[in-house]
């Protein structure tokens, strides 16, 4: 698998690395993704990266490659941000990747080896919801909002009716809320907000991991949140030409 | 406040 540039590598470890210590990523024709969960069961992690995410990509076959996300870090820091990445996974000796890091005009090449760990990683089934409510914003503005509010609270609800979309946060000696119209007046779709909901809902949930999933921003300029009082919310970052997406399922907090 | 709640209460392992 080679990556035009490692950049996209690095935002998406930088994406998990808070949440998952360790995961298995499933290599197939299609591309490669990892599904892990956080230690506390609370928030789900989904990564796909399609083969259109890279500049050639070819798996022969399917292979599930053990990754532990604190050398593999440690690996991909070594990489500048334009340099070409190419991940090679043998199917003979499966005890390993490697990593090849090129540069092209500075005539720069690094390799590296990861050792493969044995993951037994459960994969959980995630039904496909209606949603009772879907928002779509810049997640740039998403990000703001849930830094903010994280520090007013450790709760953050977020209503949606037809004043918009509002999100709350209540602390011991302060309560904050912000309220998100969508906006048609802007023309440019990556700053605009769309709310479409069937009913009006609210669900609460932990700050601390909606900070931690908001580091998904450096990887797509919207994000959508997808709400319905039957399920964890999904926040959902597509990248790019189809590259693929990283999604966050996180499990509200309930009176 | 409110109490957390994990997601084996909503999804199943596949």
């Amino acid at each position: 698998a080679r990556l035009p540039r490692s950049a996209v590598l690095k935002k998406i470890l930088d994406s998990v690395k808070d949440l998952v210590k360790e995961t298995n990523w499933d290599c197939n024709e299609e591309g490669m993704s990892m599904q892990a969960l956080d230690t506390g069961r609370i928030v789900l992690v989904e990564v796909m990266l399609r083969e259109a995410a890279f500049e050639s990509y070819a798996c022969e076959v399917p292979m599930t490659l053990g990754i532990d996300m604190e050398p593999f870090g440690k690996v991909l820091r070594c990489a500048g941000g334009d340099e070409k990445v190419t991940i090679k996974a043998s199917r003979n000796d499966q005890d390993h990747i490697e990593l090849v890091f090129e540069n092209e005009e500075k005539e720069r090449m690094s390799a590296f080896e990861l050792k493969l760990m044995d993951i037994d990683g459960e994969h959980m089934a995630v039904p496909d919801a209606e949603w009772g409510a879907e928002i779509s914003m810049p997640s740039s503005e998403f990000k703001k909002i849930v830094m903010d509010l994280a520090e007013i609270g450790s709760d953050l609800t977020i209503a949606v009716s037809k004043l918009g979309v509002t999100f709350t946060a209540q602390g011991n000696n302060c309560k904050g809320s912000m309220v998100l119209q969508p906006s048609t007046a802007v023309d440019k779709k990556s700053e605009q907000v769309a709310i479409s909901f069937t009913e009006p809902l609210e669900m609460t949930f932990a700050a601390p991991y909606m900070k931690m999933i908001t580091k998904a921003a450096a990887l797509s300029s919207t994000v959508t949140l997808s709400l319905d009082e039957a399920c964890p919310i999904c926040v959902r970052y597509e990248m790019e030409d189809n590259a693929g997406h990283i999604k966050y399922y996180l499990a509200p907090k309930e009176d | 406040g409110a109490k957390q709640v994990t997601l084996d209460a909503f999804f199943g392992p596949r």
